[in-house]
């Protein structure tokens, strides 16, 4: 609603000076002794009189900042370095006065009023941003407002005592700020989102250097956003220039995580599978193939390894995400755990179909989230009743149980979509030596050599070669896997017609098989 | 068989649509990532130098901001009063340090070309500087190679070296250009 | 197929593809010895 008279005209009149002020300083860019009479002059404008000024006075001066930065990138004779000169003159100079009063407001102990007023700025920078957006369209500019987020952070990073005791706040501030102006929600502003995402000072900070790593929940969020984002363009086949852009980068910033923080993406690895699409094959690879830097991996290939005796087969992985909160709807869950217990309601296997396909993404048959949610607690329900009975998961503990019911159910009834889907959840267990990764083995390994139809034995032989005909990396359970499938003869793999169908394919089948022997 | 895409068949279609259109399959069979411009093989952590998500190279050392005192920082008001950079009054390790710490920039050049002038040669495969020492007699010289002492620029201690050389003339590089601004 | 609003999405994300971000957009303005780019010789040291 309107602003008060003069407010326009004074907050520019201010906002000028202190641009000035700030870029003549005679020594360096210490502004400190500017900022102390700015403020002088701030109070005697009236700016600081209320919360609801300060408000205006910053949504103003966002608004006048970002006006002049238009203005320059349609002035011809301005370009290139000399462009972005003049822009940054103006933008840093209005971050600095910001970072200046987050800093000095409230007294040196009180971090309250310091935060509320960095909440309150970058809440009000992102309204501009979303509005800008709105009204320009394809003209808006993501360069002005990137400037601003990334060096407001940057100055609120330097190692200064007063902000390090603030630094989890500032880090919280930021994450709330990048997960409003999401993809989704601000496409025009998403190269410049996930440079901020993945600033090397950004990432440091989320994952390496905040205590307890209390930033990494926050930063999972935030490349759900992405994937979530990304997903509608990936599922299609053919990749536009720009989603090509997007992908490529989210690719390198992965690799970056894979390289620098592999027990982030163990951790984090179930919500992104949920939010990948199935096709994406090489960034869920990618994904999966994290493993924490302790680790030795025992070589795939080494003939006759014996997975069972590995010592890491008996420790589950670190699972942070409440999945068997995500079976939904409650009855459904009662229905599960009544039949895992007792095999009973025999009609519960006769309804899993229907349910896994209340999907309320559009052009979604399946609900992707719920199955992955289902195959994992049945999964880790099953290793448990396994355990309870001081026995080891193995091609015969995990037989003829209420929970290879459900999935040898899931096999038979689901349709071709269906069924890849499910096996897709099963795959996306398999990956560094854990139990998970051993059960799940077992399991697929299992459903091959029971399976009542050959198109059960090809889908899950698809499933699987489809995630080893990709370029790295390959997740060490999914390599074991294949192997076993292929070398033990217990599975007439080679038998089978879908492995002869094609002379690629069984080239490929034949290139795999020479490397594992 | 399964007759949709969720069988043999559909990877099938994929595998050879990749030998006519790769662009339709860029997701399935994916790229190689070690030619993204990340060494995934250093032993050190890759994001304190990410050049970010478009960046083909991690950043330069002179990309990497640090904090110093607001003091330090020169702005656009002192600018024109400070001398301008004249590498023709740096001596020679100044020199080198530009070259060394401003790879891909025009600084890099501009050193080169005036260790250049000060009769060092930049031998292209050896990958290092190289000058006649005073007064040193060679001890072959033809049309296109000579053979005697010479200083080399090492990098590793910082300072020049005598050494033998047997130095090719078409493997040292000519006078560099400064091309464009 | 995309939805509706995936397609404005898109022209939002192609226009924005035609101002990348630039290198020296997240970095102090360095007015002494600004970033100057320039592709150097391949056989210069380049790390």
């Amino acid at each position: 609603y309107e602003d008060p008279p003069g407010l326009v005209e004074k907050t520019d009149f201010l906002i000028r000076d202190w641009i000035s002020v700030y870029n003549s300083q005679p020594t360096g860019r210490d502004s400190t002794k500017a900022f102390s009479l700015f403020v002088h002059q701030m109070n005697c404008q009236g700016i600081l009189k209320t919360d609801d000024l300060i408000t205006r006075f910053f949504r103003l001066s966002t608004q006048l900042c970002v006006e002049s930065v238009y203005r320059n990138m349609s002035d011809q004779n301005l370009t290139g370095n000399h462009l972005r000169v003049k822009c940054f003159n103006t933008l840093d100079a209005f971050v600095r006065l910001v970072a200046l009063l987050v800093k000095h407001s409230g007294d040196s102990t009180n971090s309250t009023t310091k935060i509320h007023l960095l909440n309150k700025v970058l809440g009000i920078v992102a309204g501009c941003l979303l509005q800008d957006h709105e009204q320009r369209g394809t003209e808006f500019q993501q360069f002005p407002y990137h400037r601003i987020f990334i060096m407001l952070f940057l100055e609120l990073n330097v190692p200064e005592p007063v902000l390090e005791t603030i630094n989890m706040h500032v880090l919280t501030a930021y994450c709330h700020t990048l997960h409003i102006l999401r993809p989704s929600k601000a496409a025009g502003f998403c190269y410049a989102w996930l440079e901020l995402v993945s600033h090397r000072v950004f990432m440091g900070r989320m994952l390496a250097s905040t205590p307890q790593q209390k930033g990494w929940a926050m930063y999972a969020q935030l490349l759900i956003d992405l994937f979530k984002y990304l997903a509608p363009f990936l599922r299609n086949a053919e990749l536009a220039k720009p989603v090509t852009m997007l992908y490529k980068g989210t690719l390198r910033v992965l690799l970056v995580l894979l390289h620098d923080f592999p027990e982030f993406l163990c951790d984090y690895h179930y919500g992104f599978c949920d939010v990948i699409p199935p096709n994406c094959i090489q960034m869920r690879n990618l994904i999966l193939s994290a493993f924490p830097r302790n680790m030795r991996l025992p070589d795939p290939f080494t003939p006759n390894l014996k997975v069972d005796i590995l010592q890491e087969i008996a420790f589950g992985p670190r699972v942070l995400n409440n999945f068997s909160s995500m079976i939904t709807p409650i009855t459904f869950k009662k229905d599960l755990d009544s039949y895992l217990k007792l095999r009973a309601p025999v009609t519960f296997l006769s309804e899993l179909r229907s349910n896994l396909q209340v999907s309320n993404e559009p052009g979604m048959r399946y609900n992707i989230p719920l199955m992955n949610a289902l195959v994992l607690y049945v999964g880790t329900q099953a290793i448990g009743f396994i355990r309870g009975k001081t026995l080891t998961p193995n091609m015969q503990t995990i037989a003829h149980s209420s929970h290879m019911d459900i999935f040898q159910n899931l096999a038979v009834d689901l349709d071709t979509e269906g069924r890849y889907l499910f096996l897709n959840s099963i795959a996306n267990q398999l990956r560094y030596p854990n139990s998970h990764t051993h059960y799940f083995s077992c399991t697929l390994l299992y459903l091959f050599a029971e399976a009542n139809t050959e198109a059960i034995q090809e889908q899950i032989t698809r499933v699987l070669l489809e995630r080893l005909i990709v370029n790295r990396p390959h997740p060490w359970g999914l390599l074991i896997t294949f192997i076993e499938l292929i070398k033990n003869p217990n599975y007439k793999f080679w038998n089978h017609e879908f492995v002869h169908c094609a002379s690629e394919i069984e080239k490929l089948f034949e290139s795999v098989a020479r490397s594992c022997f | 068989m399964v007759n949709d895409q969720f069988g043999i068949v559909g990877l099938l279609t994929f595998i050879r649509a990749a030998e006519t259109d790769p662009n339709l399959v860029s997701l399935a069979l994916g790229q190689d990532l070690t030619a993204l411009g990340l060494n995934l093989n250093s032993p050190d952590n890759l994001y304190p130098t990410f050049g970010g998500p478009w960046a083909d190279q991690p950043c330069r050392p002179q990309d990497l901001d640090f904090h110093v005192p607001p003091e330090y920082l020169i702005n656009t008001a002192i600018r024109d009063k400070l001398a301008c950079v004249k590498l023709n009054r740096y001596k020679e390790d100044l020199l080198f340090f530009m070259f060394y710490n401003n790879v891909g920039d025009v600084l890099q050049i501009a050193a080169a070309s005036e260790l250049y002038s000060r009769e060092w040669r930049y031998h292209m495969e050896e990958k290092v500087w190289i000058t006649q020492v005073p007064g040193m007699v060679l001890m072959e010289k033809t049309s296109t190679y000579e053979r005697g002492m010479y200083y080399f620029f090492d990098v590793q201690n910082w300072r020049k070296v005598a050494k033998e050389f047997y130095l090719d003339y078409s493997k040292l590089e000519g006078r560099p250009i400064i091309q464009g601004s | 197929p995309l939805q509706k609003e995936h397609q404005s999405q898109f022209q939002m994300m192609e226009s924005a593809f035609y101002h990348m971000p630039q290198p020296s957009d997240s970095e102090r303005l360095r007015t002494y010895l600004p970033r100057n780019q320039c592709s150097t010789p391949v056989y210069y040291i380049q790390q």
